[in-house]
């Protein structure tokens, strides 16, 4: 297993939509 | 010469070498959305944005918190393959008489939780801040009168009974049955009240009851009967904040518990520098401002799992995609808030190291720092091109790192580091 860490994640804004089991990714979305 | 420096341009970021170092004053992001009015301000737990007062709990040292880091990661991926390993884990990396009281869970190391919030709980409201993670699913606070014991923490620990909205979950309730899902523990009962308890892979740990009381995260969102862990006796590496936000897939996280408002959707800004501030978005108002967004799906290998999984099929470094073969990310992706450093595969991080150094072979190496085993030493350059990583997910979805999220600055310039490391076993 592989992990995504919050370093990474800074500056991307991550939108969870759990519901339609998907992640989206919104890079320079901060 | 036109064409290689368009492509530099394209596969670099140029970045003011003081640009990395943490400022000492607050910044608040122009892009705070509240577009909705559901957002909550995101800071990090240990910068100038923060209103802990970081002087009631010892700060962790550099190493310390890399080495929180590994077990937390180490930890999700023993919990990974099965609960019952999850547990073996734990007793093997503990030595504390306590952890031999508590359960297992599926939980992770809270040293290493950067990111805070601000919430209310409870009538009259008490504000709580609460590191959130989208790691764990179990929301708890420290609660009076913290019959086991509590640690210093930077708000008013909560008291229930001073709250006009606060009911104890019985042991017969139906929903004392959902801690086994959730925090993976089977409850234990006292006095016909339902007790929760949660051990951390670094053996943090909250013990407590399982109740329920009106959350507050915004004037107009405001949950009733929201579950939580009122901790009674709480110990660990949670500096000072009150606990935890529990962001994960559970029945139990904050969101299945505001499905019906929010529709399990929600977004975050992490802060790019310690020194600003980012959100914490619930509801439909998530990432809409936006046309860029791409979406992945979720990993069936992890459909079983409260973990978020993804597919992660390949990397690019400076414009190249990396020669990694597809079996080597056959194990999955998790992502998580909680967790500092990405980690990899060896292969798969051993080859984005060597295009790393490469791209970067004009450039001082400085002194390798615990797990991070590149670094740099910037101390006489004003400003630096770094190679843009790009991650592949599933579904033809890019997303390229932020030049803010490619780095650890240790100590100073003179030790800039990589922020990737590879798991010990490509197996993990």
């Amino acid at each position: 297993t592989a992990i995504f860490g919050n370093t990474q994640q800074r500056g991307l804004e991550v939108v969870y939509d759990v519901g339609g089991s998907r992640i989206g990714f919104v890079p320079g979305g901060c | 010469r036109e064409t290689i420096e368009k492509n530099l341009l394209h596969h670099t970021h140029t970045v003011q070498v003081s640009s990395l170092l943490p400022s000492t004053t607050c910044t608040p992001s122009t892009k705070d959305p509240h577009r909705n009015g559901s957002s909550l301000k995101v800071v990090h737990k240990h910068g100038p944005c923060s209103q802990l007062n970081q002087d009631k709990t010892k700060t962790p040292t550099d190493a310390e918190i890399l080495e929180q880091d590994q077990l937390r990661a180490e930890f999700i991926q023993y919990s990974r393959r099965s609960k019952r390993l999850g547990g073996e884990f734990l007793r093997r990396k503990s030595g504390s008489k306590a952890s031999t009281n508590i359960p297992a869970n599926l939980g992770g190391s809270f040293g290493t939780n950067n990111y805070i919030v601000t919430v209310g709980l409870g009538t009259p409201k008490r504000s709580l801040t609460l590191v959130f993670d989208t790691g764990s699913d179990l929301t708890w606070t420290q609660c009076q009168p913290c019959a086991g014991s509590c640690y210093d923490q930077n708000d008013a620990i909560f008291d229930p009974s001073y709250s006009s909205t606060y009911t104890n979950i019985t042991c017969s309730s139906p929903l004392c049955s959902q801690l086994i899902s959730g925090p993976g523990n089977q409850p234990t009962c006292s006095s016909s009240t339902c007790v929760y308890g949660v051990l951390y892979g670094d053996n943090s740990f909250s013990l407590g009851f399982f109740g329920k009381e009106k959350l507050t995260l915004t004037a107009k969102d405001v949950f009733k009967d929201f579950l939580f862990g009122c901790g009674q006796y709480n110990k660990g590496l949670f500096g000072a904040t009150a606990g935890l936000l529990g962001l994960g897939r559970d029945k139990l996280s904050l969101v299945e518990q505001t499905a019906n408002r929010y529709g399990r959707i929600f977004s975050y800004c992490l802060p790019p520098t310690s020194s600003s501030t980012g959100h914490l978005t619930f509801g439909k108002g998530s990432g809409k401002a936006s046309n860029t967004i791409k979406f992945t799906p979720f990993s069936k290998s992890y459909s079983k799992s409260s973990f978020y999984g993804l597919d992660l099929l390949g990397i690019s470094v400076a414009g190249d995609k990396l020669a990694i073969p597809p079996s080597v990310f056959s194990t999955g992706l998790i992502i998580d808030s909680g967790t500092i450093l990405t980690y990899l595969p060896p292969t798969a991080y051993n080859a984005l190291r060597t295009a790393f150094r490469q791209a970067m072979k004009n450039y001082t190496m400085g002194e390798a720092f615990s797990i991070l085993d590149t670094c740099y030493d910037f101390s006489n350059r004003n400003t630096i091109s770094i190679p843009k990583i790009v991650f592949s997910f599933r579904g033809g979805v890019d997303v390229e790192m932020d030049k803010f999220g490619v780095f650890l600055v240790v100590r100073s310039v003179s030790q800039v580091c990589l922020a990737f490391t590879g798991n010990k076993n490509a197996n993990d």
